[in-house]
């Protein structure tokens, strides 16, 4: 289950992309590629919120978590129609 | 839709709505499972040019091109990442890559929201008439995030983050989950920096009732939308072989029975499963059903495909009987075979008559539309109710609006009962839900929006909420249909919406984003939670006292410690005129003796926009260490206007 990938939700706090980056999506990219080589960006999001979507194992989204500028990330959830 | 025009009194009342011109420059953004364009409910016959404001386009995919947009159909996009990482590449042969609606619910909701007149709408006959959207001359931009396998987040946020860039005016999303906190909760994320764009949110409350705690969608900053009925019905009558007659409701047409009454038999006697009376697949003994009628219990599977089990399993027919669960509601389905639902008392007796007569028979007799039923509206039973479990300060749902046996558009992909092995094809199907009373708060709240362009989100909000009403035409209350007895703010929150009320209001309670900023601080969030829902680094001010009490919101939940003597609760609020000079002073009603409640000032004279504020004061002397609720109601007259807030008590 550790191995097992899911989708999560990557928030950031964009006012503190470091200065090396010209582009908040790059930054988000680095983070990214800083705990997993093979995870890419379903999403990038810019407006309703600051951040991303991925798919990691648990272990992955736990090191992300700790990563400076991350504020939370979160499993995806699944709505139902009403 | 048919009918709702007329029951929300927007036939009578056209003049009053400047639609036809400043109407077709609101744009309505949908998330749902797309859009059927072809749908008579999405012409654009009569509008003008598209808004120079849209910066949002019709993506192409599976059976869908640019083509399939128009002047009414302005944007249609899909979001599919989330789900295909999920659950494998999409099968193009089972559901469109595409805006396309593989499934009904998103070309129904867009219709309501905003379709086109269409003259000569029904489903087979029932509901006939002329359908029309609520704002028919708002353009419609569908956004498809729900599929095969569900609606997940990272494509529900995807979709809110491109409407926000499209700029549509409103939000309509007619999904949701269980109660979480709303930095967790993609769709109160979302629904935040869309109502920092001035974009109103409105979201469907959830059909989980009639369970208290049983909402969704409960942010501060989203309208949530609960359920009722319309004044219209559609009655099949069960005529037993004893000579007793009870009435249910059905939306079959196709072969009709025979005249003679034919045998009945109850489910649970025809299977040998657990569970047998609730006809689920493949539990049904043929040679016990063949031929008969089939009384099946509501619950578990879905009403039509207990239809479908019955027919695939040689039944003629099928009463549809509630169970305790659903009690008195009454929905209605377009079943596969001649079939009925019936109330609980009536399942009861049908179910006694079976037991005890050897022989049972019973006919089943279809009699169409019926309109100027009364009371109505009531609440539908499956509606979600309050209390709010995350801010049980906030009173929610925000009001209820037409919810049950709803017609209006349908996807040609998919029969009206949506079962696999229903052939038949529709132009509108009729369909219940809180999924229903949604888009018609949106498309009712792009019309506000037409008529006062420069109204906040929160200020359309009040508007709907201050001016809906909890009380029949005879004075009675409100109705629940789950119990028969008179609705509490819980249910219906500020009661049922009133557009024709909602475009002169009088005074109502705005926010900004600085408030619901506050209500994070108020709720105690930290840094990162409220950087993660505002997008911002926000530091709450140490000196400063937060309260929820405080968020100017239209409605009061006021919470007592419980075990303690006298409590006193503070909630301050400040009314914005937007009418003429006036007036106002206030009254305040509790259904429980022992609250008092005072409101300071009690009169309240306003020039044109001016703003007032007031403090009201709840007191208490029961003491309980039970959880208990209680209610009431606020309002501010001028003798024109009544600004109407409800109040619920809790311990």
């Amino acid at each position: 289950e550790e191995d097992q990938k899911s989708t999560y939700i990557v928030h950031v706090a964009k006012s503190e992309m470091p200065e090396t980056f010209s582009h908040h999506s790059a930054w988000y990219e680095s983070s990214l590629k800083s705990v997993s080589d093979s995870a890419e960006m379903l999403y990038l999001y810019d407006n309703a919120i600051h951040g991303f979507s991925t798919r990691l194992t648990a272990e992955e989204a736990r090191t992300l978590e700790t990563q400076s500028g991350i504020l939370a990330v979160f499993p995806e959830t699944r709505f139902e129609l009403h | 839709t048919t009918r709702t025009p007329e029951f929300l009194g927007l036939d009578k009342n056209a003049d009053m709505f400047p639609e036809s011109t400043s109407g077709g420059e609101v744009i309505i953004g949908l998330l749902d499972t797309g859009v059927w364009p072809e749908s008579k409910s999405f012409d654009d016959t009569g509008l003008g040019p598209i808004p120079s404001s849209w910066k949002g386009q019709c993506e192409t995919g599976t059976n869908f091109t640019t083509s399939n947009c128009n002047k009414k159909l302005i944007g249609a996009r899909y979001f599919a990442n989330g789900y295909q990482a999920a659950t494998g590449p999409i099968d193009e042969s089972k559901e469109s890559k595409s805006p396309r609606d593989d499934d009904g619910h998103g070309t129904h909701t867009a219709s309501t929201a905003a379709g086109s007149v269409v003259a000569g709408a029904s489903l087979f006959g029932y509901a006939s008439g002329t359908a029309r959207g609520m704002a028919n001359h708002a353009r419609i931009a569908a956004y498809k995030v729900c599929w095969l396998g569900g609606c997940f987040s990272s494509d529900i946020l995807a979709a809110i983050d491109k409407a926000i860039e499209d700029n549509v005016n409103v939000l309509s999303l007619s999904l949701g989950g269980g109660m979480s906190d709303y930095y967790r909760d993609s769709i109160a994320i979302g629904a935040f920096a869309a109502m920092e764009k001035g974009i109103l949110v409105s979201c469907s409350a959830g059909n989980a009732g009639p369970s208290s705690f049983s909402l969704s969608n409960i942010a501060p900053w989203i309208t949530t939308v609960g359920a009722g009925t319309l004044d219209r019905d559609f009655p099949a009558y069960v005529s037993l072989g004893n000579g007793k007659n009870y009435s249910g409701v059905s939306l079959y047409k196709g072969n009709a029975l025979p005249d003679s009454p034919l045998p009945l038999i109850y489910a649970g006697n025809a299977s040998n499963a657990t569970g047998g009376s609730l006809c689920t697949a493949g539990t049904l003994t043929p040679e016990k059903v063949a031929g008969k009628i089939v009384l099946c219990d509501r619950g578990v599977n879905a009403r039509v495909q207990k239809g479908a089990v019955v027919k695939a399993a040689g039944g003629l027919g099928m009463v549809l009987a509630n169970t305790a669960a659903n009690g008195e509601e009454l929905v209605a389905d377009a079943h596969l075979l001649p079939a009925t639902a019936v109330g609980e008392k009536a399942g009861d007796a049908i179910k006694s008559y079976l037991f005890s007569d050897s022989q049972p028979t019973v006919k089943i007799l279809f009699e169409g539309t019926k309109v100027g039923i009364q009371p109505s509206p009531v609440v539908a039973a499956f509606s979600s109710r309050g209390p709010n479990g995350i801010t049980p300060q906030i009173l929610k749902p925000d009001l209820i609006a037409p919810g049950v046996n709803i017609l209006a558009g349908w996807s040609k992909a998919v029969g009206p009962t949506g079962l696999t092995v229903d052939n038949r094809r529709v132009d509108f199907n009729i369909i219940s839900g809180t999924s229903m009373s949604c888009p018609h708060v949106s498309g009712l709240a792009a019309l506000i929006k037409a008529a006062h362009p420069n109204w906040s989100p929160a200020v359309i909000r009040s508007a709907l909420m201050t001016t809906a009403y909890t009380a029949y035409k005879n004075g009675d209350k409100l109705q629940d249909s789950a119990t028969g007895k008179p609705s509490t703010p819980f249910d219906h929150g500020a009661g049922h919406v009133d557009p024709v009320s909602a475009l002169n209001p009088g005074l109502v309670y705005d926010l900004a984003v600085d408030d619901y900023l506050g209500f994070l601080c108020a709720i105690n969030y930290t840094d990162a939670e409220i950087n993660s829902v505002a997008r911002r680094k926000y530091q709450c001010d140490a000196s400063k006292q937060y309260s929820v009490n405080d968020l100017n919101y239209p409605s009061f939940a006021v919470v007592f410690q419980s075990g303690g003597g006298s409590t006193v609760v503070k909630h301050k609020r400040t009314l914005t005129n937007v009418g003429a000079a006036g007036t106002y002073s206030v009254s305040a009603t509790s259904d429980n003796p022992s609250i008092q409640i005072s409101v300071e000032p009690k009169v309240l004279s306003f020039k044109e926009n001016e703003n007032k504020s007031y403090t009201v004061t709840f007191t208490t002397s029961a003491s309980t260490s039970q959880s208990q609720n209680g209610f009431g109601s606020l309002a501010w007259s001028d003798g024109k206007h009544v600004v109407g807030s409800p109040i619920s008590f809790s311990w």
